[in-house]
């Protein structure tokens, strides 16, 4: 996606070979429009494959995956990773691994809106080592939905996130894909 | 808000005398069409006041937040509660109490988004005893950043929030005012 590629590369900031900051749009400060514009990129990816609903985690995949389901006209479920004061019963939860942190967290949904009636668009922001997609994955199987694919803004292609899905056979479309953060650079792979 | 009270009124589940429940359209599942018309009644309220920015705090406020901006042509900016891996440097941070749990809480918001030249909107979902809005006000002036007002999806016009933010001269526009939860009912406040 062109419009977020130059984003990317304009305001994104290189703090290492593993980690790139987009805090300026996507992170901590949001830029509505663009988000709007990456919703619009996953309706036109996703739109024929009969989703009924987005599945998305708390904080940052709040907002793309709230964009998406205005243009595609379907609600969001947002996971949570922390007890909250209402989400209490009839919870789907999966454990996700943190290799960063060496520590595992509980991730859960209400089955109230996720079922086996649901074909679900999972979204994310950043598609890393893959944990907390495959926690999303774990808990449209046990909620017996169906998974129309996993929309991803920024996946870091030298992880093994995009990987571990795809051999899974799971569909997995993001919308800019960095190849490499060495030398306090962004290199981005090809459009394919 | 008339879409809003009435959305309330047919799936709203009153848990207790104190804590109304809607995660079906706002705390766990999103209905970005209604987002979409509260960020429209955000802006209407809003829109002559010279506001550069919205203010909200993860993880319930985004998705409101995210819609007003996007109608107003302004960013948003989510405090955070937790650490992140990249909100590291230049925070501005405030201590929020939670009658509930008994603790104090550190929200914080990175100085580069909030600055002496923005006009905060500062959006939440819930208004009940007021200590987030408080701490989102007491970041804002840290920054020396101007307050347009308090954008509030529901209220619980029962409990202190309300009267606190007000009586400090902040002008809130709350989309709709619970006056009661008694008898498992939700009381609205009649529209001014
Ligand atoms: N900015 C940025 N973030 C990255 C990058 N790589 C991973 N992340 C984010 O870091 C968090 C994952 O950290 P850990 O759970 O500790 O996992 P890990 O050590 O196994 O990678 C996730 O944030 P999260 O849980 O989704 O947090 P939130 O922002 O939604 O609150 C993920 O999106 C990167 O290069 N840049
Ligand atoms: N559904 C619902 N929520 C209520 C109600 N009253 C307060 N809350 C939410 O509860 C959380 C506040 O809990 P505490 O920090 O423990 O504060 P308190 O005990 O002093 O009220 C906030 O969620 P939060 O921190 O904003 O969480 P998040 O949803 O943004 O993650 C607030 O929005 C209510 O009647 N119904």
């Amino acid at each position: 996606m062109k419009q977020l590629r130059e984003k990317i590369a304009s305001e994104g900031r290189v703090l290492s070979g593993e980690v790139l900051k987009v805090d300026s749009f996507l992170n901590h400060q949001i830029d509505p429009k663009l988000m709007q514009a990456i919703g619009e990129e996953f309706s036109r990816r996703f739109k024929n494959d009969g989703v009924t609903k987005i599945l998305t985690i708390e904080s940052s995949g709040i907002a793309p995956a709230a964009m998406a389901g205005l243009t595609m006209g379907i609600p969001v479920v947002f996971a949570r990773k922390r007890a909250s004061l209402t989400l209490t019963e009839g919870l789907i939860s999966s454990e996700v691994k943190s290799f960063t942190k060496q520590t595992v967290n509980t991730i859960s949904v209400s089955g109230d809106y996720v079922t086996a009636d649901d074909t679900l668009l999972i979204i994310d922001d950043f598609l890393a080592n893959g944990q907390a997609a495959l926690g999303l994955l774990d808990i449209s199987g046990q909620a017996g939905a169906k998974v129309a694919g996993i929309g991803i803004v920024i996946e870091k292609g030298f992880q093994n996130g995009g990987k571990l899905l795809r051999e899974q056979g799971v569909r997995v479309e993001s919308l800019a894909i960095i190849e490499s953060l060495a030398d306090g650079k962004v290199a981005f792979r090809e459009e394919s």
